[in-house]
């Protein structure tokens, strides 16, 4: 039976359970005001069945009294003795504690009348001894990708130094088990991986420079205080996602568990007592849910933390609504939360991974300076495979020369607003590498808008005097955006608002987020991202194209408008002003004129008259190229005026020779014994004509033939015969009113050929004799156009 | 600032395709012991050379090191020691 707030009706007879204060803390006699509410869980049937977690690290005491009957050899193994039995190795000072008292904190067995009752007290428990001897990346491998379709979660309580000057993280091999174990591992589920947040309070360390905390695929777990206060040696970060009690000051309350020797201790603390907590939570919810995927379960946590008594003076409230901190992420993790949760979880959509483009720009980072950075992020999305619109992990990737790496502080700041800080200064560390292509994480942004402006800002205050000769430089950064493309909460994941029966209030930080989105249609050209208005500059996202108005407002198209190129992507940027379409903004790379201007081939410029070597094509849009040997022209060949050293015969430009002869190419050449002068050998390649020949159609004839008439028209000595008028057969001069004879069917009046239809003669005439044309004529009626028509042939006649 | 000194041990990871019996052999023909693939990292094996010394601040030079001249030999890693704190 389950009462709601009455968590003190269970009783274990374990020694310790009475003061597991942060089991069943919200009972009022502690300081402890808000819980991770176990029992609830508990109350809900869940205690961990058929889960297997392991602890990496010094081994396990698998026969520990309150270990025994929950310890799996399966999920065991000593990778530094490269055997089966992850058995600690003792010796006097019982440095292998470590494993062991981690183990007991997930699944020590409950009701056993030994120590403790485990967080998931059902849960099967098993131990990777792998601290005790050399750690290398194979070492860390080998543990990580132990039997991974059978362990469901690693436990890790270990890191890089918390020296405050290391920065290191998991090696080729480690980073390749990782993500076997998130691809491959649970049968496609993933591998859950729990870390210990970094723990260098005093040597002022952040655990950003920890590679494991860093990682998206590990799930990183701070500390707070039973009062809530911030432990001395937690560390600030980005990448924290969630919370969970373990001591702080010596006068604080610690974590009680099993021991080495079989015994039983109340001093475990540090973030090493956060992780196993938390992997004992997400059991609980593995075994309401067996398939969360490896993202499902973050998903679960972000939802479900709460900031509740913990003091950080960072608490904000991202563009999702999600409170978060850098001490403590989303806050302290809530058993029953999760679990209700997920027993109605529907999985989270495929994840989508954005590699946004480098920004390769160098920026000086003088002392006592700053330098920003801004990247408009797409979020990918002309791609749909990785299109990003709800994020998840973002992660910036940088690359910085610095002489002293502690006196830099990095900061990014997503599109929302969002703030989170990826590196604090670091007073000890002096190193001089700075950082190459280092992953920093952060999990601020958690369902916020991927697309936007993101600010990268790094600041460098110089802990000590030093060489201000060479400053910082950030070489390059880039941002790699993890998310979905679509909404990842359907419906049955929110909250039932009303049926919430939770022994405590659970924030529903999604409530307000966008709840004041425009819900009417899209615009056409917007695209499936979304709108917050009907018309086109209301679009998210654009299905199309874009271009920026006069006061700077985006309007989608479906096409780029006249004056417009299609620049980066989707954008449509401004043609050079006379310009009607161009493939780029500057002035000679126009493809169209506006009218009034002329497109120079050459030169892709619009202007207002061809240029010499130029000129207008027929259909008057472009100033194209004269042959090479025309000064000007009006057809390609058509030259009016030649280059230098180059004479026009006729129309064409070659070299001069003298009269008689052409120019070969080669030399000149005598011309047609008929030519004057010629452009080439033959007949009809002459120019002009020597005396008594007459240029017709490029050919010298002595007598115009029929069709053409000797031109009188020229001054000088060469005379030309012209073709006729195109409606005389034959003429004696230029137009149509100057016919001499006709083609058939048309009759000659007055040097003009017109059609005559009928034209009868005195001799086809039947009438008696003098027929009527003859009478016509006889009384001189020719002269009336009527008649004469009737009439032609007779009229025409003599006589 | 202090140097920090990398300390090389007698562990290679080596990636070798051809499966575990090619690995085991090419390991013996340079004197290297198989220990075995590296978790579930398909084609990564674990060599150990016990006539190499245990730990150096130098990476261990001699004839043993032709192996990476081996056709199916695609990658190779002397193990260094990494520091780990328990936090």
């Amino acid at each position: 039976d389950y009462k709601a707030g009455s968590t003190q009706t269970i009783l274990f007879n374990d020694p310790k359970w009475p003061s597991m204060w942060y089991m069943h803390c919200n009972d009022n006699t502690h300081n402890c005001q808000s819980d991770m509410n176990i029992v609830g869980a508990w109350k809900r049937g869940y205690t961990g069945k058929n889960v297997v977690v392991t602890i990496l690290d010094d081994g396990i005491e698998r026969n520990h009294p309150d270990l025994i009957q929950n310890y799996d050899p399966y999920a065991s193994f000593d990778v530094n003795g490269n055997d089966f039995d992850p058995m600690p190795r003792y010796d006097a000072s019982n440095e292998n504690k470590h494993g062991t008292r981690c183990a007991g904190e997930v699944a020590a067995t409950a009701n056993n009348s030994h120590c403790i009752v485990g967080i998931a007290y059902t849960a099967k428990i098993g131990g990777v001894r792998m601290l005790d001897g050399d750690v290398t990346d194979m070492v860390e491998a080998k543990s990580l990708s132990l039997n991974p379709q059978y362990i469901h979660i690693y436990s890790a309580s270990w890191g890089p130094d918390d020296d405050g000057k290391t920065v290191d993280g998991p090696a080729s091999l480690a980073r390749q088990a990782f993500e076997n174990g998130i691809r491959a591992g649970r049968r496609g589920l993933g591998s859950i991986y729990v870390w210990a947040s970094g723990n260098g309070g005093r040597s002022r360390d952040h655990c950003s420079c920890d590679g494991y905390t860093n990682s998206i695929y590990t799930i990183s777990i701070s500390s707070t205080a039973e009062s809530g206060k911030k432990p001395w040696y937690l560390e600030e970060c980005a990448s924290t996602l969630a919370t969970t009690y373990s001591s702080g000051e010596s006068y604080d309350r610690k974590i009680i568990t099993t021991d080495l020797r079989h015994r039983c201790t109340d001093s475990h603390t540090g973030t090493s007592a956060s992780a196993p907590m938390a992997a004992g939570i997400i059991a609980l919810a593995l075994e309401a849910n067996p398939f969360l995927t490896w993202r499902d379960v973050q998903h679960i946590i972000v939802r479900t933390s709460r900031a509740g008594h913990l003091n950080a003076n960072d608490w904000k409230t991202n563009a999702a609504g999600y409170k978060v901190s850098h001490l403590y992420g989303f806050g302290l993790m809530d058993a029953e939360a999760m679990v209700i949760e997920a027993e109605k979880w529907t999985r989270v959509p495929q994840q989508h991974v954005c590699v946004e483009n480098i920004d390769r720009q160098i920026k000086t980072i003088r002392p006592e300076h700053h330098v920003r950075s801004i990247y408009k992020a797409t979020g990918c999305a002309d791609n749909p495979n990785h299109h990003v619109i709800y994020l998840e992990h973002v992660v910036v990737r940088i690359t910085i020369t610095h002489p002293r790496r502690g006196d830099l502080a990095i900061y990014l700041t997503s599109p929302s607003g969002t703030r989170s800080q990826l590196l604090a200064n670091r007073l000890f560390d002096h190193s001089m590498e700075g950082f190459k292509n280092w992953e920093f994480m952060t999990t601020h942004c958690w369902s916020e808008k991927a697309a936007g402006d993101w600010i990268l800002e790094i600041f460098d205050t110089p802990s000590q005097l030093r060489n201000f000769k060479t400053p910082g430089k950030l070489k390059e950064w880039s941002l790699v955006l993890y998310g979905t493309s679509i909404q990842p909460y359907s419906p049955r994941n929110d909250f039932p608002k009303v049926e919430r029966v939770r022994s405590s209030p659970i924030e529903d930080p999604t409530e307000d987020y966008g709840t004041d989105d425009y819900s009417g249609p899209c615009n056409a050209e917007c695209s499936k991202v979304g709108c917050d208005g009907p018309g086109p500059d209301h679009c998210t996202d654009c299905l199309h194209y874009y271009y920026k108005s006069k006061n700077n407002t985006r309007i989608c198209v479906p096409n780029c408008p006249p004056g417009h190129y299609t620049a980066d992507k989707k954008r449509c940027k401004k043609c050079s002003p006379n310009c009607e379409t161009c493939i780029g903004s500057h002035s000679d790379q126009c493809v169209t004129c506006k009218s009034g201007y002329y497109l120079n081939e050459e030169t892709n410029t619009c202007i207002t008259n061809c240029p010499d070597g130029f000129y207008l094509d027929k259909n008057k849009i472009v100033c194209r190229k004269c042959s090479e040997n025309c000064k000007t022209c009006v057809e390609f060949q058509t030259c009016t005026e030649c280059r230098h050293g180059l004479s026009l015969h006729g129309s064409r430009c070659a070299i001069r020779c003298e009269d008689g002869k052409f120019h070969s190419g080669r030399e000149c050449e005598p011309c047609h014994r008929s030519c004057a002068t010629c452009a080439g050998a033959g007949i009809d390649a002459c120019i002009n004509c020597t005396d008594g020949y007459f240029l017709e159609d490029g050919r010298c004839v002595q007598s115009c033939s029929t069709g053409y008439y000797l031109d009188h028209s020229l001054e000088d000595t060469f005379k030309n015969c012209k073709r006729c008028d195109a409606s005389c057969l034959n003429c004696n001069g230029q137009g149509d009113k100057n016919c001499t004879s006709c083609p058939s069917g048309y009759i000659l009046d007055a040097g003009v050929c017109v059609a005559g239809t009928v034209c009868k003669d005195a001799t086809e005439e039947s009438w008696a004799e003098g027929g009527f044309c003859t009478l016509v004529k006889k009384n001189n009626l020719c002269q009336r156009k009527v008649l004469h028509q009737l009439c032609c042939k007779t009229c025409t006649q003599k006589g | 600032p202090a140097c920090r000194t990398r300390v090389y041990t007698n562990h290679w990871a080596v990636r070798i395709t051809g499966g575990l019996q090619e690995a085991s052999r090419i390991a013996s023909k340079y004197g290297y012991v198989n220990i075995g693939q590296i978790g579930t990292l398909k084609d990564y094996y674990h060599f150990y050379h016990s006539k190499t010394i245990k730990r150096s601040v130098l990476s261990s030079r001699g004839t043993h090191s032709f192996i990476s001249m081996e056709p199916k030999v695609e990658w190779i890693q002397q193990q260094v020691v990494k520091r780990r704190i328990k936090r």
